[in-house]
């Protein structure tokens, strides 16, 4: 069970899928 | 000009010539540990200004800024991480490295490790070092001097050392009949999930100058808020990317479909931005490389570690 709480944080290391001028209107606004 | 090179678990002395390149003394290194995945392998140093260098393999090793000292000091290090360590690595001497690796930056604070994990990789590194746990050998006290958990997480649940160890010990315990090598792969299985497990960060702006994360990976590019290097806002996966380049502070990413606009981001220190794109380069090249099928050489290293 810690094990697999472990490997839930894998899909922590994903931004959230986006196109690329969503990427650049969102970091334009950070 | 004698030179010591540091390994996670050797130290070794070599004398090189004026004319010994970058590459000469990797080539010794990594001959005498027995290393043959040496493509995510570098050599580090501190520069004249005090700053970590990876040395530049094409280049003698003596025209470039290492600091005056004798010996000269280098420290072999993995500079690129597989996607995945189960897959990827083929030689026990390079997941020992990666595990010794790896263990000394999340006990180090330089990977966030929260406790549970903390604690369950602390028991897979105790079983790598003593093999199976038995009452009569490991005695109460028995981790007592090991260093085994992130300072962070020691500072931050206020346990003693025996409340700690008994803790691990539970794990340890489970871990019976499990090779040591096996429980450094088990170790690196766990830890390459972490949010910061082979990341590399670099100071970035946007164009308003707020300051960022940029993140450099074995799977692309991501861009973090400065207060929170776990969670990526914007991430570009290597596949997407058809170039990188700079100039002067600003970056342009371009991408393979050339109907989508390019992204802009500023890298304030110059000094870095070389080694910003170096790492992009080299990071994009193994992500490649993976995707096609194994050269002879390859084949070669899993035929001999299935023997």
């Amino acid at each position: 069970q810690a094990k697999e709480r472990a490997h839930q944080k894998r899909s922590n290391k994903k931004a959230p899928p986006m196109d690329w001028s969503k990427r650049s209107e969102v970091f334009s606004n950070l | 000009v004698n030179v010591r090179v540091t390994t996670m678990d050797a130290e070794l002395e070599f004398a090189i010539q004026s004319v010994t390149t970058g590459k000469q003394l990797f080539e010794q290194v990594v001959k005498t540990v027995g290393l043959r995945e040496v493509w995510y392998f570098g050599l580090q140093y501190v520069d004249n200004k005090g700053y970590l260098t990876w040395l530049k393999l094409e280049k003698k090793v003596l025209s470039q800024d290492v600091r005056r000292e004798t010996p000269l000091q280098f420290m072999f290090r993995a500079k690129y991480f597989p996607e995945d360590v189960d897959n990827e690595l083929i030689q026990d001497i390079t997941r020992k490295l990666f595990f010794l690796q790896v263990k000394d930056e999340i006990l180090s604070d330089n990977v966030y490790c929260p406790p549970e994990t903390a604690v369950l990789l602390a028991s897979y590194s105790v079983q790598a070092k003593y093999g199976d746990h038995t009452k009569e050998v490991h005695k109460s006290g028995y981790l007592t001097s090991e260093r085994l958990l992130p300072q962070r997480v020691l500072e931050q649940h206020k346990l003693s050392k025996d409340q700690w160890e008994d803790r691990i010990q539970v794990w340890h315990e489970e871990h019976s009949g499990m090779l040591k090598e096996d429980a450094m792969l088990e170790y690196l299985k766990i830890a390459q999930d972490l949010e910061m497990y082979g990341v590399n960060y670099f100071d970035i702006k946007n164009k308003k100058g707020t300051e960022l994360w940029l993140g450099v990976d074995a799977l692309g590019l991501n861009i973090y808020e400065k207060d929170d290097k776990l969670t990526p806002k914007i991430g570009f996966p290597w596949s997407e990317i058809r170039n990188i380049s700079f100039n002067d502070k600003k970056f342009v990413i371009k991408p393979i479909d050339k109907k989508a606009p390019d992204f802009v981001f500023y890298a304030p220190r110059l000094r870095i931005n070389k080694r910003i794109l170096l790492l992009c380069m080299g990071n994009h090249e193994l992500y490649m490389q993976r995707r096609k099928p194994d050269t002879i050489e390859v084949q070669q290293m899993k035929a001999q570690a299935r023997e």
